[in-house]
């Protein structure tokens, strides 16, 4: 039964229903469920293990647009303008965390660089991806409770007694190849200046890169994502570390683990496979 | 005039509509793996399709006259109760990957039925 989706109830009702052979019926249960499979787009039945974290983005965007959910939820505002207008037009929304086995984090004075792989080799090919974001949580209060999308207002005074708020560049490359012991070769894809002092998602468009790594256009060499702390010139050692902390892009940044599967950076790609509506259904779409 | 009220009330019954049916995951222990939502309404079609003229025949009237002076080849095998009209439904789920994804289903709800 793990492997198959008719629950092992139903398949033997039909065995005994004595409609056919039971070497018949069976050939018919088997063609049945790679049907069910093939329709959900499936190679297997899925088993996923009680650890498997559901980002709380994908359950918004679920209840946001989705043919049958109740679009009571708000638009994140975290969610990029791009994102939205890509999720208008795809009918196949995937989010992925990165291989933590595979980053590379260096903190330089002033300067955070986190490499990140994400393995995408999951994308069937039948399914165009038309647009991407990179999501990193960027947290102003230090080992709070697990993030929501919801901005929340960090009315003490940030990072122990710093001044609230903070000034970081954040700028994600994509990279396309690593030399040895030499910097990666990488391109600038987006960059943003974040100065406010709330807590909340950081929404980057990176679909030049994805969509040319899941259309065989390029190879995957993954992220890089470099924050910049132009003000730590002044600040002592150990004020501009805990400073540098507040972009989440390392498990190694984050102290309360617990909250680490939904504060970890999220990469999420818009496609569509060519069967059917698009995910977002607007109201009116739906009259 | 009551018994021919009882039998059109039985025909009405057994004629063709959309019957209900909720798919609830968790019945087919598919709650494992869809996050969302818990179950859909699905419904389903049956019943006759008692018409002389079965709707794929074409009945306009220059080929109702035609049939009644021709008659009909009873050759013809009866029309079916089948959905005429389909909706798509959204389900969050994770994969054999423990990927999660969002996506849209075509043709998973029976909006209407007809006899084609």
């Amino acid at each position: 039964g793990a492997t198959g989706l008719i629950p092992e109830v139903g398949r033997r009702k039909y065995s005994e229903s004595g409609k056919q052979t039971p070497e018949r019926s069976e050939s018919f249960l088997h063609d049945f469920e790679l049907r069910l499979l093939t329709m959900f787009g499936l190679r297997r039945r899925p088993t996923p293990s009680k650890q498997a974290a559901v980002p709380q983005y994908m359950v918004d965007l679920y209840r946001m647009h989705s043919a049958n959910g109740d679009h009571s939820a708000k638009r994140p505002k975290s969610m990029g303008k791009h994102a939205e207008r890509a999720a208008s037009k795809a009918n196949t929304i995937r989010s992925f965390h990165h291989e933590e086995s595979m980053e590379a984090l260096s903190r330089l004075k002033g300067k955070t660089t986190q490499q990140f792989f994400f393995n995408l080799t999951s994308i069937p090919d039948d399914e165009l991806i038309t647009s991407a974001e990179l999501r990193v949580y960027r947290d102003q209060v230090m080992g709070a409770a697990p993030p929501n999308n919801s901005s929340r207002n960090s009315s003490t005074t940030g990072d122990h007694g710093a001044p609230a708020g903070g000034i970081h560049r954040i700028n994600i490359y994509e990279i396309f190849g690593v030399p040895q012991g030499r910097e990666p070769l990488a391109r600038l894809l987006d960059t943003r200046l974040v100065q406010d002092s709330l807590s909340r998602w950081e929404s980057f468009d990176v679909s030049p890169a994805v969509s040319q790594w899941t259309s065989g256009k390029g190879r995957n060499h993954g992220f890089m994502v470099e924050v910049h702390h132009p003000e730590q010139g002044e600040m002592d050692g150990e004020h501009a570390r805990r400073r540098s902390r507040h972009i989440r892009v390392s498990r190694s940044l984050h102290r309360d683990q617990d909250s680490w599967p939904q504060a970890r950076p999220l990469l999420v790609t818009y496609g569509h496979d060519g069967r059917g509506d698009s995910v977002l259904h607007t109201r009116e779409k739906r009259q | 005039a009551a018994l021919r009220k009882q039998r059109r009330k039985h025909q009405h019954k057994a004629s063709c509509k959309r019957h209900a049916l909720y798919v609830d995951f968790s019945d087919v222990g598919w709650n494992e793996w869809i996050v969302a939502p818990p179950g859909y309404h699905a419904f389903y079609c049956q019943g006759e399709c008692p018409f002389p003229l079965a709707d794929h025949l074409n009945s306009t009237n220059h080929a109702i006259v035609q049939t009644l002076v021709n008659s009909v080849n009873s050759n013809i095998p009866r029309a079916c109760c089948v959905p005429t009209d389909l909706s798509p439904i959204s389900l969050l789920y994770l994969d054999e990957y423990e990927k999660v994804i969002l996506k849209n289903y075509q043709d998973m709800v029976v909006e209407g039925c007809g006899c084609r």
